[in-house]
């Protein structure tokens, strides 16, 4: 039975998709079967893992708008074993505005989980944009547990707040069981006394809540996208790369002990 | 007569906010009388400006939803003189929802930009969400230009063709004048290759668009907000005040040639 992770976090650039990517692709290599579902308009995870540009082909917006549109029959493989996509796309700014008139708008997304795609994969990670819009209050009704990329810098932990009212909303008034399981620190510079302030804070107020693994700054990290590449695909023995295999390590240990 | 500046850019995390107060507050220093207007629910540019917190104070989503509200109802003095703050809070993303339904929905913003607002300032810079939301829209609606902030990495630039799309759909639809007048590099670090590769790719497409000051990678910029201030009030010599002010002035006869 595939546990459902939403990323997400209205902070933007601190790692959602990042960590969408990378953490999919390193579960994959430890032998999961993950999908990645991308939620963004923006369609940043899309454009990492997709083969082809997909901006003519039926996406995520399909899949909302047209009740009988499976999300099975959108996944495509991607060049990583084991990780597959559901591409998204700017089309889905448009199924905001037309799910917002619609009854159960909170629940498009659930619908779309049928058994078939739930049960073949161990994980499906759904990478949101940076805003507490329709889809993103989808992705927290839809999913099991929600993971928020924090970036060590002050002004990501400003919305924090915001980001935890939304989500038990969520679960008073739309009757989700989603469950906060961790806080990812997604970028850290040990050079700067601001990160270490920053990851004291989040500590104090979250406690085990905090993943012990943090991944480091790394440039890899930032040129992987422009190749349209995993971590492990552009530097598989950098520290971005051993980064993100140890907090899969890590989340798989956590997912355990549930 | 006071120009009207939204700053935005949807890729989450590209330096709006840092813009939006740091550009403001180096032409408050060089005399001009500038307005920061906080249209994003985070409130980000409030949190850093404002002198006390504002989430029951009446804020842009008073604004927006009551006509006989002014703006001028609003604005507060900053710790920066010259400086003013029309401060949004997250009830701004209530007004989305409501907007929504009405008729010149788009327009609510512009309709709250009385002369009284325009001729007291030089600028009016608006801090918009990182998303395209009727928000973003209104700020376009309402603005005479706008300038897009990118952080030297190659996921900021794959947005910017739906950003400039959704600009031209506010010109043709809504009959905006907005124009885009320029692309701020918000982050470069000069020492990695990735850098000077995407502002290469910039320069290639939008040319003389794309402003010749740009602003180096400074973790003052990154401890400033926590403090709750402006570069300039944290540390006035450091290289990302320097270039603020350079910044500053690059704007300012960049408007004069107009
Ligand atoms: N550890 C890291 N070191 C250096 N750069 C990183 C690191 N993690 C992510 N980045 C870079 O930071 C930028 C922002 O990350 P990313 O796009 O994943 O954030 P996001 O939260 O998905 O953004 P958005 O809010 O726009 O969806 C990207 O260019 C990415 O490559
Ligand atoms: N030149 C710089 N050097 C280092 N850090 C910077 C620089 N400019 C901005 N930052 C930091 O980068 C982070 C993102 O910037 P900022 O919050 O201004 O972006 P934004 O586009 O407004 O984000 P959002 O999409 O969430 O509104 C902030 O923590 C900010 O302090
Ligand atoms: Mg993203
Ligand atoms: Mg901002």
């Amino acid at each position: 039975m595939g546990k459902i992770i939403t990323i997400a976090n209205e902070k933007g650039g601190v790692g959602k998709t990042s960590l969408s990517v990378n953490l999919g692709a390193a579960l994959s290599i430890r032998g999961q079967q993950v999908l990645v579902i991308d939620m963004d308009p923006q369609g940043n995870a899309s454009y990492i893992l997709s083969k082809n540009a997909h901006d003519e082909k039926p996406s995520m917006y399909e899949v909302l708008i047209d009740k009988n549109r499976k999300i099975s029959s959108i996944v495509e493989e991607t060049t990583t074993n084991g990780l597959s996509l559901a591409p998204g796309n700017l089309q889905l700014a448009g199924a905001e505005i037309q799910l917002i008139q619609t009854y159960g708008r909170e629940f498009a997304l659930k619908r779309s989980f049928t058994p078939d795609v739930i049960e073949a994969y161990d994980y499906v990670f759904i990478d949101t944009a940076p805003s507490l819009s329709l889809l993103t209050i989808n992705s927290f009704v839809a999913a099991d547990y929600i993971l928020i990329p924090v970036f060590s810098d002050f002004l990501s932990l400003v919305g924090l707040n915001l980001l935890l009212d939304t989500i038990n909303i969520s679960q008073e008034n739309l009757g989700s069981n989603v469950e906060v399981i961790g806080f990812v620190i997604t970028k850290y510079d040990c050079r700067e006394n601001i990160s270490d302030e920053t990851i004291n804070l989040l500590k104090a107020k979250f406690g085990n809540l905090i993943y012990k693994e943090v991944i480091r700054v790394n440039v890899k990290l930032k040129e992987a996208p422009s190749k349209r590449q995993t971590i492990f695909q552009y530097d598989p023995v950098c520290i971005g790369a051993r980064n993100y295999l140890a907090l899969a390590n890590e989340f798989l240990n956590r997912m355990n002990e549930r």
